[in-house]
């Protein structure tokens, strides 16, 4: 374990924290997207099928039982939850699904390490978060409402990447293993994704001005 | 060949 990755799991974990907190206390999920939240539950269930397989560290399963209850209980709330279910606007949070996991699943069926179940999951899963994030930057672009809580959210989620791929230079200069390409190149694509975002989420924390995405 | 050395990470 090293600083970049720690620093990497506690910000994907406030930021999956803060967005529950949000739904929570305001009983609002205004200006989230369900598409992604049912893709992020989606990622942690392919990428943790080894949960009850191979134990790892108590880190390790304490964190990934979290995520998966974190992201299960985010779309519970909108899905469900008689209050928070009426702010969502299903009109606008319009993506596709199966576009981002279609190609995911045939992409993950063609490059992979190992043609065994678990390792296409995990490629998949892989593939799978780097666009996960695709509905809800164009739910924001839609809506163009970015409430603070809101820009904080997808904020943490790009920085949590951002500082995986310096854990991953990290590891490949100080560990005799490897990192694996695909790993690299789904979570550079997913960095990348988030780069416009950050862009305009720094021009108006610099400005103290409301985040306004371009349409 | 050796393991790819992300699978312990979340």
């Amino acid at each position: 374990m090293n600083i970049f990755r720690l620093a990497g799991d506690m910000t994907h974990l406030v930021s999956v924290l803060v967005l529950l907190l949000k739904i929570h206390t305001i009983k609002s999920c205004a200006g989230i997207s369900l598409k992604t939240q049912e893709l992020y539950a989606l990622v942690f269930t392919t990428r943790y099928l080894d949960l009850f397989t191979d134990y790892i560290s108590l880190y390790n399963t304490v964190m990934k039982l979290i995520f998966l209850g974190s992201s299960f209980s985010i779309v519970w709330y909108i899905r469900r939850h008689k209050i928070v279910r009426r702010s969502y606007d299903k009109d606008q949070d319009t993506f596709r699904h199966y576009f981002i996991v279609l190609p995911c699943l045939v992409l993950a069926l063609l490059i992979h390490h190992k043609f065994t179940f678990k390792e296409v999951m995990w490629t998949f899963s892989l593939y799978l978060e780097a666009v996960a994030i695709l509905p809800q930057l164009v739910l924001l672009q839609r809506t163009r409402n970015i409430d603070n809580l809101t820009g904080q959210y997808v904020f943490l989620l790009g920085a949590y990447r951002a500082l995986y791929i310096l854990n991953w230079i990290y590891r490949h200069y100080t560990e005799p293993h490897y990192v694996h390409w695909i790993t690299w190149i789904a979570g550079i694509v997913q960095t990348l994704l988030y780069a416009d975002f950050f862009y305009y989420y720094f021009q108006s924390w610099k400005n103290n001005v409301k985040l306004q995405l371009p349409a | 060949d050796e393991q790819p050395v992300t699978k312990d990470e979340l």
